[in-house]
Parts: structure tokens; C-alpha cells; sequence
């Protein structure tokens, strides 16, 4: 049950423009079902690349170009998706690369490669049809030679060679799970071939790309959303739900200086008394659950059964029985020593304060507080409370003369119980609390025997109307 | 929740990750913001994409389509002040409330609730083997003071914090319940006095449970949904 997208590459709201005016795209079709539908339209045309999909008006317009074609350009777009054939535009060669139509032109030597509707300086069989794709220079593989595309090149001496462009499966490896595997292998070990992400058939499942942005789980291609033990999909056979994927690994650990990508970022540091993010680099030894459950150790299947055999999960360091987060879940977890409760949260630890120093402190509530201090307890700088930008303010230093908002320094215009904030120069966070903590000698007025208790009178209470009929 | 009983609470919401799956409880204090515990939340300012709130359903694993059902995105992570424990959360759109999704009041600024005030937790989390949690439980918790609380807890319950006497039979909230409600029933109205937290032990026989004292943050609840 493949679905005709499967060769097809999509740029969600990208548009690829002609820059030659003298080149029209074709016309949209508008009586068609989905993308799909283009798809099929779009496939088996040997003149037709790619095709821009409209998401509102269900329409699609084929086009003879990709964006590998000269004179195109990509432009964001807000109606249209752009879906491209995957053999125009992947950068590596699925099997022995008969059907690369990629734009490699020169020789794993780095000879350039001769064009194949030339017989100068090497004569040759081959006349380019639109069926072979022998295009240009580019390398092709019209004799499926097991070495992948090669070309005639442009040197006396040397007749044709292989372009070594690499396997989508040897071009990528495999670091620990291959949670951050991003290549282009869209067939699993045994063959089949993957089933879209975006796609719920033929098989169903909550791994909808959107809202799974940080996994990359574009087109086809294997991933491994779900921490699994290597890069998986699921497949275009009914009958198989899904099946890990045949790629190298790189080696038992992560690399100290590949190209960080940003969850690698976020793993430099380990934590041992505390936990940050989602805690996937808690190394600690707590090793029961917020509840006090003793947690059962990862290299026993009993009382639960499960899949996190230590010796898989190499980088996750699932040591003994303490609490460790291996397939990104919200915190720490593990498996419980009781029958009855499989998993469970390791809350207890507590979470790495994401807080700065405090770099000074405020009396009360810090009403008079006209210190310096003019940066949040995340360490955001504050906005200027003369500014609008990025937020406009609802107190600024004609509304409240009486609240000294001079600069950008931490002030309590509103008598904030929690102490003096300001408006954050971040343009996702309004406002934040200041880096200031309440000064040594001061102890907050008691909740518990306020001067005045209060007397509890407003509610959205239920109003019962009393039944007026009799 | 441990020792209790199917019940219904419109007011308490499930939270969701990105494969749908339960892990914490919260209250709806506002059409578009709910309040739960900041253990709950991995981040503070990275939007939690893919993450949902479920309304309007006592099924821990409502069928697609269900009656009554609300799946509303989460947008938006407020931190609450320091040592609040709390979160809020800003959904992509109002809930629609009816007989099966209600907000719960906030209480007044700093608020003491009584002791011996009747009230109740609400959650789909773990149960202990009292009963199948498949639906959402409700369990009967009576306040005690703070002194009262901290001759168990020998001092560390804070004044932002409250405590519901530890019964015989073993009661009280459990992994999966936090970032729930402890609501009073008060002047005719169900009020959020208390924040569900992770406590050492679930429902320790005889050993006073903790939760956040909502009354203490109130303000700050208000600014940021007035302000926001």
C-alpha cells in the first residue's frame, strides 16, 4: 500500500519560482483530491519534477524543474507546499543509483565529467532521451553499474570513471539510538518500504511531524522519534506495523566535536543532583520513584517486562535501578518493583535552576527597591520602561511617577507580593521576576496569621435558581 | 489517586504529551489557562509543541470522538515565582464550557482555608490497587493547619504550603495525579486552595499530605492572565 508520495520530497510552504520569464509552469489543476492525487499525476510524467501542492484550494501546478534547476528560486509561501522527486534532489543513491537524477558532475577524482550529448573527447553509445536522464554532465548510471553513477569524463587520459557518490546508507551514520539520525533511508532492514510520517495509512499513529518538530520526521525516512533502540518506520505493509532500519552506527559513543546539533548541545552537560530540560542527562543514582517505589533495575525483565536492555541504550546509561529518561519522556523514570505500577515519574529530583545569582536584595515586597539590577532570574535583560518594544508596556513612568521606573532596573509598579520584575526583552515572555531575593533580615509576612483574616466573598458562585413554579 | 472513588471535577484537565499519553493532572482557572505543577513542565520558555490539554471526559483513555471531549493545544509555559511550584498554561483557544468543563475559582489573596475544611483531590493517577484507574477518581481530604502538619513533617511545610490530614486508611493523590487540584468547598462553591505536588510517600497512612498553597501566588495568576 504505497502511497505515490513515497517518491516525492516535500518542502512545507515553499514555493519554487522560474526566474526566466520566457519559462511558464503549467497550469493548476484544481479538481484534485489531495496531494496525493498530484502525486500520481506527477509520477509517472517524465517532464513533470515536482509540483506545488495549494492547501486551500486543494490545487496543484506540475512543473519540468526542481530547485537544483538553474535559474529557480525557493520562496516561502503561506498557501503552498512544494514537493519535489526524490531523485532529483537526494544527495546520496539508493541501491546502484539507476534512478539518481542528482546534479554530481565530476569524478570521485574530481575529473569533470563530460557531457553526455557530446562524442569530444570521448565518443560513447549513449543518446540522452528524456527516459534515461542522461542530462547535461551530470553522473548517471544508464549500464547500472554496481559501482553507482559514473560519466565520461572531460581527460584524455582518462576514458570514464565513478562519480563515488555514496549510498543514502553509508552517507549517514548512527550515533547511540539515532534520536538525531536525519539521513535519507526510507526502506527498513528487510526491504519494505517506509510509510510516511504524515501519512495514517496503512498504518495509524501518534507520531504526527507537527507536532514532532524537533525529530525531523519529514517524508519517509527513517527515524526514531520515540527513543527506540536504533532508527525505525513504519511500513507500506499492512502486515507489518514497523521495522528498525539497516544503517551503520558511528561508533559506541558520541562524539566530542561532530557538528553539535542542538540536543547535543543541550547533552554536553550531565547532571548528577538535579535535572534539566526533560532530564535525558540525569546520570544521577536516585533510584526510586516521587511515590518512594523502588525502582527495578534495567537489566532485569521482571516484575516488568520491557525493551531497555542496558547494553542497547549505550549512552543512556541505564545503570542499576536509577532513574533515567531514555526515550524522552517529561522527566526521569523507570520501571517499579511493584507488579502493579509499570512506570513512574521520578519527580523527587529536583530540577536544575535555570535561575542567576540574585545580584541583589529588596525589602517587603520591594515597592522601594531603586537599585541597578536590571536583568530577570533567567538572566533576560529588562526592557526600558519607557519603551514599547517588544512589549507595551501597562506601566510606564508617566502611568506610575510614584514607582521611580527609571532605565530598565527592576521595579514593583503593581505591589507584586512575589518582589520587584520588569518586561523582558524577550519577545516570547512578557515580564519575569528580577535576579533579587528577599534581604537577609527580612521575613515575609506570615500567611498564617495575617493581621486582617481574609474573609472569603467573591466566587463565581453557582447560581440555583430556586424553583418558582408551584 | 489512592482510596478514592469514580467521581467527576469539570474543572480538572488531563495533561498530554506528543504520543497523547496522561502524565499529570491540572485545573482549568480560566477558559484559556490552566494551573499545574512545575514538576509536570520540562520547560519554562521552550514551547511545549505537540502538547495538549483533555477536557470534559472522566475516561483516562477517551475513545476517539467521545461526547464532550476538548483536545486544546498548549501554546504557552508561565513559570510561576520562586518556590511556587507552579505553571501555567495558556491554551490555544478558550474551552467551551459546559456541563462537563467548568472552571474553578480562584481564592482570595492570601487565604487561609480553616481547618477542618472538607475537601477534594481529583486525578486519573496511580491508585495503589484501590481501584481500576481508568476513570477519573476523587478522594474526601480534610484540611489541617500548618503547625499541626509540620509535627509530622517536623518544620519543612512551608507557609506556602498546606497540608490535609493523613488518614487511617491510606488516601491522597500519586504519580499521575500531580499539577491536579485540592478543592474546597466553600460559601457555595468550589474553590482551588491547593495544588497537588509530589509528596514522598502516596498516601502515607496517618501522615499528613502537602500541597501548594494556591491563595499565596493568586496575584501572580492574575497578572500574568491579565497581562498576557
Amino acid at each position: 500500500q504505497r502511497s505515490p508520495l513515497n517518491d516525492f520530497q516535500l518542502l512545507r510552504g515553499m514555493e519554487l519560482k522560474n526566474l526566466l520569464h520566457t519559462v511558464v509552469p503549467g497550469p493548476w489543476q484544481e479538481d484534485v483530491a489531495d496531494a496525493e492525487e498530484c502525486a500520481k499525476r506527477c509520477g509517472p510524467l517524465l517532464d513533470c519534477r515536482a509540483f506545488h501542492y495549494n492547501l486551500s484550494s486543494h490545487g496543484c501546478q506540475l512543473l519540468p524543474w526542481t530547485e537544483h534547476s538553474p535559474h529557480t528560486e525557493l520562496h516561502q509561501s503561506s498557501l503552498c507546499d512544494l514537493f519535489q522527486k526524490k531523485d532529483y534532489v537526494r544527495t546520496c543513491i539508493m541501491d546502484n543509483g539507476v534512478g539518481y537524477r542528482g546534479t554530481v558532475a565530476r569524478t570521485v577524482d574530481g575529473l569533470p565529467c563530460q557531457a553526455w550529448n557530446s562524442r569530444f573527447p570521448n565518443d560513447h553509445k549513449y543518446r540522452p532521451t528524456p527516459k534515461n536522464g542522461l542530462e547535461e554532465n551530470f553522473c548517471r548510471n544508464p549500464d547500472r553499474d554496481s559501482r553507482g553513477p559514473w560519466c565520461y569524463t572531460t581527460s584524455g587520459s582518462v576514458r570514464f570513471q565513478t562519480c563515488g557518490i555514496k549510498s543514502c546508507r553509508d552517507a549517514v551514520c548512527v550515533w547511540c539510538n539515532g534520536e538525531e539520525y536525519r539521513g535519507q533511508v526510507d526502506v527498513t532492514e528487510s526491504g519494505r518500504e517506509c510509510q510516511r510520517w504524515d501519512l495514517q495509512h496503512p498504518h495509524s499513529h501518534p507520531f504526527q511531524p507537527d507536532k514532532f518538530l524537533d525529530k525531523a520526521l519529514n517524508d519517509n525516512y527513517c527515524r526514531n522519534p520515540d527513543g527506540s533502540e536504533r532508527p525505525w518506520c513504519y511500513t507500506t505493509d499492512p502486515n507489518i506495523e514497523r521495522e528498525f532500519c539497516d544503517l551503520p552506527s558511528c561508533g559506541p559513543n558520541l562524539p566530542l566535536t561532530t557538528k553539535a546539533s542542538k540536543s547535543h548541545l543541550r547533552s554536553k552537560g550531565k547532571t548528577f543532583n538535579c535535572f534539566r530540560g526533560k532530564g535525558e542527562d540525569y546520570r544521577g543514582t536516585t533510584n526510586t520513584t516521587s511515590a518512594g517505589v523502588p525502582c527495578q533495575r534495567w537489566d532485569a525483565q521482571s516484575p516488568h517486562q520491557h525493551r531497555f536492555v542496558p547494553e542497547k541504550y549505550a549512552c543512556k546509561d541505564l545503570r542499576e535501578n536509577f532513574c533515567r529518561n531514555p526515550d524522552g519522556s517529561e522527566a526521569p523514570w523507570c520501571f517499579t518493583s511493584r507488579p502493579g505500577l509499570r512506570v513512574a515519574f521520578c519527580y523527587q529530583i529536583p530540577r536544575c535552576t535555570e535561575e542567576v545569582v540574585p545580584e541583589g536584595c529588596y525589602h517587603g515586597s520591594g515597592e522601594q527597591y531603586r537599585g541597578l539590577v536590571s536583568k530577570t532570574r533567567k538572566g533576560v535583560q529588562c526592557q526600558h520602561w519607557s519603551a514599547e518594544t517588544p512589549h507595551k508596556p501597562q506601566f510606564t513612568p508617566t502611568s506610575a511617577p510614584q514607582a521611580g521606573l527609571e532605565a530598565n532596573y527592576c521595579r514593583n509598579p503593581d505591589g507584586d507580593s512575589h518582589g520587584p520584575w520588569c518586561y523582558t526583552l524577550d519577545p516570547a515572555t512578557l515580564f519575569d521576576y528580577c535576579a533579587l531575593q528577599r534581604c537577609d533580615d527580612e521575613q515575609p509576612p506570615s500567611v498564617l496569621d495575617p493581621p486582617d483574616q481574609v474573609q472569603f466573598d467573591k466566587c463565581g458562585k453557582r447560581l440555583d435558581k430556586s424553583n418558582k413554579l408551584r | 489517586v489512592v482510596g478514592g472513588h469514580p467521581g467527576t471535577s469539570p474543572w480538572t484537565v488531563s495533561l498530554r504529551n506528543r504520543q497523547g499519553q496522561h502524565f499529570c493532572g491540572g485545573s482549568l482557572v480560566k477558559e484559556q489557562w490552566v494551573l499545574t505543577a512545575r514538576q509536570c513542565v520540562w520547560s519554562c520558555h521552550e514551547p511545549l509543541t505537540g502538547y495538549e490539554v483533555w477536557l470534559g471526559t472522566i475516561n483516562q483513555n477517551p475513545q476517539p470522538g467521545e461526547a464532550n471531549l476538548q483536545k486544546v493545544p498548549v501554546t504557552k509555559t508561565f513559570c510561576g515565582p520562586a518556590g511556587s511550584q507552579l505553571v501555567l498554561l495558556k491554551l490555544e483557544r478558550p474551552v467551551t464550557l459546559n456541563h462537563h468543563v467548568a472552571r474553578i475559582c480562584l481564592p482570595p489573596e492570601q487565604y487561609v482555608v480553616p481547618p477542618g475544611t472538607k475537601c477534594e483531590i481529583a486525578g486519573w493517577g496511580e491508585s495503589k490497587g484501590t481501584s481500576n484507574n481508568t476513570v477519573l477518581h476523587v478522594a474526601s481530604m480534610k484540611v489541617i493547619s500548618n503547625q499541626e502538619c509540620n509535627v509530622k513533617h517536623r518544620g519543612h511545610v512551608q507557609e506556602n504550603e498546606m497540608c490535609t490530614e493523613g488518614l487511617l486508611v491510606p488516601t491522597g493523590a500519586c504519580e499521575g495525579d500531580y499539577g491536579g487540584p485540592l478543592a474546597c468547598y466553600t460559601h457555595n462553591c468550589w474553590v482551588l486552595e491547593g495544588l497537588i505536588i509530589p509528596n514522598r510517600v502516596c498516601a502515607r497512612p496517618r501522615w499528613p499530605a502537602i500541597f501548594t498553597r494556591v491563595s499565596v501566588f493568586v496575584d501572580w495568576i492574575n497578572k500574568v492572565i491579565q497581562l498576557e
